[in-house]
């Protein structure tokens, strides 16, 4: 699975989630990836998500759609927000996997669950980093 | 006026640590890193977020490496089902392709449903007929075909067979 977040100077944001699905799935098997709310997620007042995981937890714990709802009623920042869904929603009930999420203050957050996740991110400052373990 | 700021991820199917050569390690950094440079490139001239994650979501389905576009794994008889799906934050627009097979970019078929009809998901057929008729590049089996995915389903289904049980987490990923 593929995928992108922004946040442009306007501080409008996007989500963008791409997937040929897992290996040997079966035929009709339908993930995260094209579910609003769960696997992609946008809105100019919290964030814009994009998930990679195992799809089937992703849907049930609406994931992206989540982190949103924790900023917009918890005031949780983009980080925490995150950093739970992916830690306790996901972790703890067997959904390995991960996301990228950022704010419209152009914060960025990569947290996963698992060995790895295969990542990268720039920032209006040129920045570039691109990442695969922790 | 807010900082623009661009992340995008890169999966890989079913591979796992212990296969991952530096030569295959340095290939996913590049490829991420022509993910983040086209669509730094348009943020950099005041683009829309929305452009800048479909050109890099483009960019990661071009590169057979990941598992999206050419270089989608296969399903278990043995052809690729691929699901796309956009956002905008400004209002809340959205749409979604799944179990699609044609257009070299599905992203760009996700945006098309959300650009040119009043729903948010379509599958099948309509799907692949909004994609025609937003004059989207489509490509036939040989185009998306790789060798190591089709090798990884043989794996996969050998294993089924011989029931081998893999618990490894890794497999369940897109």
């Amino acid at each position: 699975t593929v995928g992108a977040v922004a946040c442009d100077v306007n501080g409008n944001l996007a989500a963008a989630t791409s997937t040929g699905g897992m290996t040997a799935k079966a035929p009709g098997r339908v993930g995260d990836t094209p579910i609003i709310g769960a696997g992609t997620y946008a809105d100019n007042a919290t964030c814009a998500v994009s998930c990679t995981g195992h799809g089937e937890v992703f849907i049930r714990y609406t994931a992206a759609a989540e982190i949103a709802a924790r900023m917009r009623h918890a005031g949780q920042s983009l980080e925490d927000a995150a950093r739970h869904v992916v830690m306790e929603d996901l972790g703890k009930n067997d959904g390995s996997g991960g996301l990228i999420a950022v704010d419209a203050k152009g914060n960025i957050t990569l947290p996963f669950n698992c060995d790895g996740m295969y990542r990268g991110s720039v920032t209006q400052d040129g920045d570039f980093e691109t990442l695969i373990y922790r | 006026m807010s900082k623009f700021s661009l992340a995008v991820h890169g999966g890989a199917g079913t591979i796992l640590p212990k296969n991952l050569t530096p030569a295959l390690e340095a290939g996913y950094h590049a490829g991420l890193r022509r993910a983040l440079e086209v669509g730094q490139e348009i943020l950099a001239k005041g683009g829309s977020a929305m452009d800048a994650v479909t050109a890099s979501v483009c960019a990661l389905e071009d590169e057979p490496l990941f598992n999206s576009g050419r270089g989608a794994v296969f399903t278990t008889e043995g052809v690729q089902e691929m699901d796309a799906s956009v956002m905008d934050g400004r209002n809340r627009m959205a749409g979604a392709v799944s179990g699609i097979f044609g257009p070299r970019n599905p992203i760009r078929a996700a945006r098309a449903v959300m650009e040119n009809t009043d729903h948010v998901m379509l599958i099948g057929p309509n799907a692949l007929k909004v994609a025609r008729d937003a004059g989207l590049p489509f490509e036939d089996a040989a185009y998306f075909f790789t060798q190591e995915r089709w090798d990884a389903l043989q794996s996969t289904m050998k294993m089924r067979a011989e029931g081998i049980e893999d618990n490894d987490p890794a497999r369940r990923h897109g």
